[in-house]
């Protein structure tokens, strides 16, 4: 049987000046997340481990290159799921947390949720030991830049999404 | 919005998706990815998806159990996921895109928006695009 591991950074209207880090952020997690199933690994282990790599790269809309909602802050979401078991973790709205997907197997593994929102996700994440980060680690310049753009000139959630926004 | 989904050689699945929203969102305003069975789902009986796009058009079709249900149904991954990605264009005028592993290892990329970023490694062979139809 063999192995494969599939990823993706997002689907929008990519613009030219990201094309380039894109691909190449998506075929350094692929690489990275193979290299757990070569070993042997599980694939829960690889799409974690492939994901992470994604929320590292501040080139992509999770983790360290997060969007800011109208308030200036980052929300993350995130869910992860093993199909041999139905096993589900996921989390929403969680704040300062540098890999929500493994908060997300966490709350899988460690509870008998499969989501946890906001303060709650940040009250677990504490009591296992999850270390924070400040909200500055999660944001890019171009996104705060691109935010304040936003919130100068266009009033709202940008909606034209299948042109304009991303997800 | 990143994903990953795999099968590893005893031929279990995983998905796993992670996003930080869109911009200038509502605060508490959550889109499809953590939501099970549309940013995300899994199950070795059928295979593994992980969902990306305009998050309300997602949730509104169940779309990572709309693909699986296809696949189900006996469609390829490719099929299954141009068939959930169509019919949520057509249904919630919403564009996306899903990335699909069954666990016999078939894998496809497939999207509706401008672009999506992808790469998947099988048998030490790694693929990627950008572009539709790549």
């Amino acid at each position: 049987m063999s192995a494969v591991l599939v990823v993706h950074g997002g689907a929008w209207a990519i613009p030219n000046d990201l094309a380039q880090a894109s691909v190449e952020g998506v075929k350094a997690a692929a690489c990275g997340g193979f290299a757990v199933l070569k070993a042997g690994g599980s694939a829960l282990d690889a799409v974690e481990a492939a994901v992470m790599g994604l929320e590292d790269n501040g080139v992509f809309n999770a983790g360290h290159g997060a969007a800011l909602n109208t308030d200036g802050e980052v929300e993350l979401d995130s869910i992860i799921m093993d199909g041999r078991t139905l096993g589900c973790g996921a989390v929403s709205s969680v704040k300062n947390i540098a890999h929500p997907v493994s908060l997300a197997r966490a709350v899988m593994e460690k509870t008998s949720h499969v989501m946890l929102t906001d303060r709650g996700a940040n009250l677990f994440a504490e009591s296992i030991g999850v270390a924070t980060v400040p909200t500055e680690a999660l944001v890019t310049e171009l996104e705060r830049t691109e935010w304040k753009k936003n919130k100068t000139y266009m009033a709202g959630v940008v909606e034209d999404f299948n042109a304009q926004a991303h997800d | 919005t990143v994903g990953a989904v795999a099968v590893d050689r005893a031929g279990n699945v995983a998905c796993a998706t992670s996003t930080g929203g869109i911009r200038n969102k509502m605060v508490g305003r959550v889109g499809d990815s953590p939501v099970i069975g549309c940013g995300g789902y899994a199950d070795n009986l059928s295979g593994a998806v992980s969902c990306t796009g305009h998050g309300e058009s997602i949730l509104k079709v169940t779309l990572a159990r709309l693909i699986l249900s296809h696949i189900e149904q006996g469609k390829s991954v490719a099929e299954a996921s141009q068939l959930a990605l169509q019919y949520m264009g057509d249904r919630v005028k919403g564009a996306g895109g899903a990335i699909v592993v069954s666990p016999s290892g078939q894998w496809s990329a497939t999207f509706t928006t401008e672009r999506m970023a992808w790469a998947a490694v099988e048998d030490g062979v790694l693929w990627y695009g950008l572009e539709p139809n790549e």
